[in-house]
């Protein structure tokens, strides 16, 4: 009971956006205009862009991690570690939350945008178009607040990340948090989440496609690119 | 820990 209190509070204290205030927007999308100026974007600039919404994400994700019973307990290898694999996962199981399935649009700097607005991300297209896939798929299980809360933290520990130190840590940790989303689930009759949730290797494989294209990316463009990506993300993904 | 400067001060930061 304890934890699961931690669980939500920790999720609560760190949310970066309210979901009443995205349920209250969710239809407030962009106009035509303001889709094509963003498509006239260079695509250093959007992915720029982008990698700045993703960071500003991430650090929400670490302050949560840090909130988590039991993390800061871990050694810091470890620590660093989880966060590195599972901070962007964390992110992307978040985006449902922001993700209008109805017309298929995501809230990004301050409207619900569909996939064409980042149209000019080039080659990153299909990666978009995964993404918005795996946000609609996971919409469809209308998850409640303190289910994403665990979702999240379960995402996040997981023994069975490589260059773990002390695995056996963070799996003692890992199964407190799953008897905790167990008895909420019972509490909320909502047993049925945990067959119908994806694969953990859906996340895994939206994660590396992301870095592929940002490899790509840099193969494509002069070093000096990436020097105007926030440092976080650079110590992340490149 | 010395490739991941940033985390790693993020994760000293209090908690804040």
């Amino acid at each position: 009971e304890q934890l699961t209190q931690n669980v939500l509070k920790s999720y609560h204290e760190t949310c970066q956006l309210r979901a009443e205030d995205l349920q209250r927007r969710r239809w407030d999308t962009f106009s035509r205009e303001e889709i094509c100026a963003y498509q006239k974007k260079s695509m250093e600039e959007m992915w720029q862009r982008c990698a700045g919404r993703i960071t500003e994400a991430i650090q929400h994700v670490v302050e949560f991690a840090k909130r988590l019973h039991g993390f800061m307990e871990l050694c810091q290898n470890d620590q660093i570690v989880l966060l590195k694999a599972g901070a962007m996962e964390v992110v992307l199981v978040h985006m449902c939350r922001a993700f209008n399935a109805d017309n298929r649009t995501v809230f990004f700097e301050g409207k619900y945008a569909s996939a064409e607005l980042f149209r000019s991300l080039g080659r990153a297209e299909d990666l978009i178009g995964s993404i918005f896939d795996f946000a609609q798929s996971l919409c469809a299980l209308q998850c409640s607040e303190p289910e994403v809360a665990f979702l999240s933290a379960l995402v996040l520990v997981n023994a069975s990340r490589p260059w773990l130190q002390e695995p056996v840590k963070v799996s003692r940790l890992r199964r407190r948090l799953e008897l905790g989303f167990q008895l909420l689930l019972r509490r909320t009759r909502r047993e049925g989440l945990l067959d119908r949730l994806p694969p953990q290797g859906r996340l895994r494989a939206l994660c590396s496609q992301h870095v592929e294209q940002l490899q790509a990316l840099r193969r494509r463009h002069p070093p000096a690119l990436l020097d105007a990506f926030p440092p976080l993300y650079r110590e992340l993904f490149a | 820990q010395e490739k991941h400067r940033i985390l790693h001060k993020l994760l000293q930061n209090g908690n804040s």
